[in-house]
């Protein structure tokens, strides 16, 4: 069976999505089966393999129009799957809000295909919403990416409340995988100061791994390809590489 | 009566909470009696002014539990006011959902307070959920905050889509004040193409004022104080009372 890896903060442009493409295309370049879920209708983990909008999509499999697996597309690296999400997820949100189990639509949807893969990544919107609260229940540990910024910092204590919270009424398995430090520009004091101030309260929960604000990671969605296809070499590249590696090392292989 | 402008854009992080502060503070420094109010459940915008999970709060004028003018508290500076938001508000998005005229909640709950300001400044959270509708049904104007980055500008297109979708069914009078080019470092080339292909698209729409990246912007929230009394010769508080006078000077005087 699968490890699933939501990757959650309601506090918006912090690296959620560029961690989940760049991270489960690290998984699949060390040869991991992986499947990447793009659970935001803003569909930016889709446009990164430019499958923005491409059906069947999420939408469609938690809406009953077809199984999960329908939805999955392979991707240019060969141990890494995606399924796409569009606009019609904006929808969802609503519709979940009357549907029985409400919260589980994406762990029953996930359900027959977690025997494909080693690793199931899951990009969430910049919300608590429903979509967010079903990554979440469906999820066996959740990745906290965080900007080193005021704001941020701010929204990390009721972040892990309400992951304490789904813990407690929904799902008692969920782990926390990590807090990851992303866009980190050691010359700002703002930047030093916030990170101190994260390692100081959290400790062992940060990742070792830290990710530089490095362009090449905003420059590679333009040309639908994860980091590690676009520039290899790249700060970027290599710094999801070690997140991989340091998540791979605490997870015994299947 | 007052002006409404609401600031809005799904895609996360992309300065919306940093231009509605500033903007309004702006505002209040040319003497125009000013509301900030904070429609996200976030509550940046109320931190930015140390305020945030203060009651009475937005929650408690949407839900009936007081009027709008009960919520509302001074600023250190003497023209801005602020609706202060908390935690409570991630509820309203689910209970608005089954509500009597959803879309037009915060519209009535500030109809007493139109003649009292000429100026109401609207923070939105990144979603295009019922809390940006509100927004969007009770504002005359929108501002959109746009990152020069290629994940914002594909979210764009989509984003005056529902702009255009709420005009035509729930507010006729909602104009594009304009769209704002936010974080910009002319020294990145991914930066320099996306805001001139923002420019090529949309023209007239974009506003001649740009926001720079510039550090203070984010050092200010941390000092509870908008930039103008934090530093007010930064770059970013130039630019943003820049972005102020190129309103005012459209916007005819009451
Ligand atoms: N380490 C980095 N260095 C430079 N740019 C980055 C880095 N990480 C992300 N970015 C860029 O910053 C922007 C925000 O990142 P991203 O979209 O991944 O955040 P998000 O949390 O998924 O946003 P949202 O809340 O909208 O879902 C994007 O334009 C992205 O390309
Ligand atoms: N021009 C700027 N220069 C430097 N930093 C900035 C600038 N504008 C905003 N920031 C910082 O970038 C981060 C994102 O900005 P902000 O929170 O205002 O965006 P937002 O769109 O309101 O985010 P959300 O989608 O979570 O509501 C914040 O930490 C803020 O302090
Ligand atoms: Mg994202
Ligand atoms: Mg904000």
């Amino acid at each position: 069976t699968s490890r699933v890896l939501a990757v959650v903060n309601q506090k918006g442009g912090v690296g959620k999505t560029t961690t989940a493409v760049n991270l489960a295309a690290s998984f699949a370049a060390s040869e991991r089966p992986t499947l990447l879920v793009d659970l935001d209708p803003q569909a930016n983990a889709s446009s990164a393999f430019a499958a923005s909008g491409a059906t069947p999509q999420i939408y469609d499999a938690l809406s009953g129009n077809c199984v999960m697996k329908d939805a999955v597309r392979a991707t240019e690296l060969r141990y890494l799957h995606l399924v796409p999400s569009g606009r019609d997820l904006y929808g969802a949100e609503i519709e979940l809000v009357s549907a029985m189990a409400r919260e589980r639509c994406v762990e029953r949807a996930l359900d027959d295909l977690r025997d494909a893969y080693e690793l199931i990544v899951i990009d969430c919107p910049p919300s608590l919403g429903l979509l967010t609260l079903n990554a979440l229940t469906a999820a066996d540990a959740v990745i906290l990416p965080m900007q080193c910024e005021y704001y941020a910092l701010e929204g990390l204590a009721g972040l892990l409340e309400t992951v304490e919270l789904v813990r407690a009424q929904l799902n008692p398995g969920l782990a926390l995988e990590g807090i990851l430090l992303t866009m980190v520009d050691l010359r700002s004091n703002l930047t030093r100061q916030v990170a101190q101030e994260v390692r100081d309260h959290f400790g062992e929960q940060v990742f070792e791994a830290v990710i530089p604000r490095n362009v090449r990671l905003s420059e590679a969605p333009s040309h639908g390809k994860p980091v590690l296809l676009y520039d290899a070499h790249s700060k970027g590249a290599v710094s999801y590489l070690q997140l991989a590696d340091e998540i791979l090392r605490r997870t015994p292989r299947p």
